[in-house]
């Protein structure tokens, strides 16, 4: 059987927020060591990579390992009765049908549970390898939401380009053009509002804004967001969930004709 | 003119 308990239940509401408006539905794979997916969009654009490790929970046991197939829009209603600071806790007998969630208030006085249908899902898992990138840009998650969605409103694509200058995201549409520039900058005593800029070489690529925007989807989860970037490879947008592991969105750039 | 490339093209297995 599986369980898996987070005193935390909000973290889970946000991260399935984060995820619903990209994908669908998709299997989310239990094993003693965590709970992991990988989903693409329905148009294959982009990739969607969630680890949360068995030891961030505060209670993990998984026997054996399987795929529950989730319908995120279903998971997010059922997330939504859960309140913002119950522990929710998982459950699922092997090869089962449903999931079962439980909502424990704070105060332990309020005690709910629901039932998730799961789907049979086909889903072809993907090997990501690792890699060392150009520019690697750590800031914080609202700039990056702001960025986006400023960009958003003036045009459909972003070119994002790294230099030792700073990373620089223009782009243009019927309105006219934006650029917005952020330098290095650590002065501040808060970490979380750094930016840090690894540059080991200048970078520039071109990606569909509305999927980049999509991903601020997951600003909630932590306070800073990772972007990765390597000539003619996908961007990666990294969000740590705390200790419990990360999630990551992949898109793929723009190539020339 | 870009295109848009598709994801799966970049990783094993797709």
């Amino acid at each position: 059987m599986f369980e898996a308990k987070i005193s935390q239940g909000s973290v889970l509401k946000k991260l399935v927020e984060a995820l619903k408006e990209l994908v669908t539905e998709g299997n989310i794979d239990v094993s003693p060591s965590g709970m992991s997916l990988q989903a693409m969009d329905s148009s294959h654009v982009c990739l969607v990579s969630l680890v949360l490790r068995d030891d961030g929970f505060d209670h993990f046991r998984c026997d054996r390992n399987m795929p529950m197939g989730i319908h995120f829009a279903n998971f997010s209603k059922i997330l939504k009765c859960a309140g913002n600071d119950d522990a929710i806790t998982l459950k699922a007998e092997d090869n089962a049908d449903q999931l079962t969630l439980m909502f424990e208030s704070s105060n332990q006085d309020r005690i709910s549970d629901f039932d998730l249908k799961l789907m049979s899902i086909e889903s072809e898992h993907l090997g990501i390898p690792d890699q060392d990138y150009s520019a690697e840009i750590k800031m914080p998650a609202s700039e990056y939401q702001r960025i986006v969605r400023d960009l958003t409103s003036i045009g459909d694509t972003v070119l994002i380009s790294a230099t030792k200058e700073g990373i620089k995201f223009s782009t243009s549409g019927d309105v006219g053009t934006a650029n917005v520039t952020l330098r290095h900058n650590t002065t501040s005593e808060k970490q979380e509002e750094h930016t840090i800029i690894d540059l080991k070489e200048p970078v520039a690529l071109t990606f569909a804004l509305r999927y980049l925007k999509n991903f601020s989807n997951a600003t909630a989860l932590a306070p800073q967001v990772k972007l990765s970037l390597t000539k003619d490879l996908p961007i990666v947008v990294e969000y740590q969930v705390g200790e419990l592991g990360n999630i990551r969105f992949y898109l793929a750039p723009k190539i020339d004709d | 003119q870009q295109k848009q490339a598709n994801i799966g093209s970049f990783f094993t297995g797709g």
